[in-house]
């Protein structure tokens, strides 16, 4: 089963 | 002050269209470089980020760096009372916490002016890294557009595979499975029908087609559209509008729980 990965775990914080 | 006048008004009306349904609110920075706007939809699975270089205006002025936050469903709704073909200006002052936009007809004998309150936003901003990508495909924007409604019939996933022969969209669900494949087609007479694929190694990469669905909202900026893919990393959807900027929506992929 997949799973929906978040944007914000491949982009970091400014 | 901030001062920005669009001959070709329409493409911020479109541009408008392409961003709405995935942020509700965003901050549009203004500096002297050009605007831009960086935004994740609600879930934050997607993120847009949209640049306009102030070149591509007939007019630009920015003393200050400017954030303006807006509410994107009032900027649609004033953005809806300007005519296709109007001249469309933005101007704020430095401290005001109101946007004004006045609409000018081609001929210059109706003049609209709106004014749209600004809002206090603190949006969180990310780094978008600069990288080289496996796999880039540029298709036609309503093949695409076409793929994704058609396949949205059918599952709620697309499993996207780019190999040097071709890049194929799949999807399946209760009802059964469709599989479309696109191959290189350089022989296209218009550049913005061919379809060019490059690729460094096969990708393959699995996405929900709601969020794709909504990317295609910006169709009719632009005849092609851009797929850059590597493997376990967000896709990049990316619109040129005219010759003055972008629009890139990246899209987390589903990943094996």
């Amino acid at each position: 089963k997949n799973k929906q990965a978040s944007i914000m775990g491949f982009f970091s914080k400014k | 002050m901030f001062e920005a006048r669009l001959v070709q008004g329409s493409l911020l009306k479109k541009v408008q269209e392409a961003l709405k349904d995935i942020v509700q609110e965003a901050s549009w920075d203004c500096t002297s470089s050009g605007l831009s706007l960086q935004a994740m939809d609600g879930s934050h699975v997607s993120l847009v980020q949209l640049t306009l270089r102030a070149d591509g205006f007939e007019k630009y002025r920015c003393d200050r760096n400017l954030a303006m936050g807006i509410n994107m469903g009032s900027m649609s709704k004033i953005l809806k009372c300007a005519g296709n073909d109007d001249v469309i200006t933005l101007k704020a002052e430095d401290t005001s916490d109101r946007l004004e936009l006045m609409f000018e007809s081609p001929k210059g004998e109706k003049i609209s002016n709106y004014e749209m309150k600004l809002m206090d936003l603190d949006c969180e901003q990310l780094g978008i890294p600069d990288q080289e990508y496996s796999c880039s495909i540029k298709m036609p924007s309503h093949e695409f557009a076409r793929i994704c409604r058609d396949l949205s019939q059918i599952g709620e996933c697309v499993v996207i595979t780019c190999t040097k022969d071709g890049v194929q969209f799949s999807a399946k669900g209760d009802m059964g499975s469709g599989t479309v494949k696109m191959s290189q087609n350089l022989g296209a007479e218009k550049e913005d029908d061919q379809v060019t694929i490059e690729m460094t190694e096969p990708v393959q990469l699995t996405f929900a087609i709601k969020y794709l669905n909504m990317f295609t909202k910006a169709t009719s900026l632009s005849g092609s559209v851009c797929l850059s893919m590597s493997n376990d990393v967000p896709l990049v959807v990316e619109y040129k509008v005219e010759d003055m900027g972008h629009i890139k929506y990246f899209l987390a992929p589903k990943i094996e729980d």
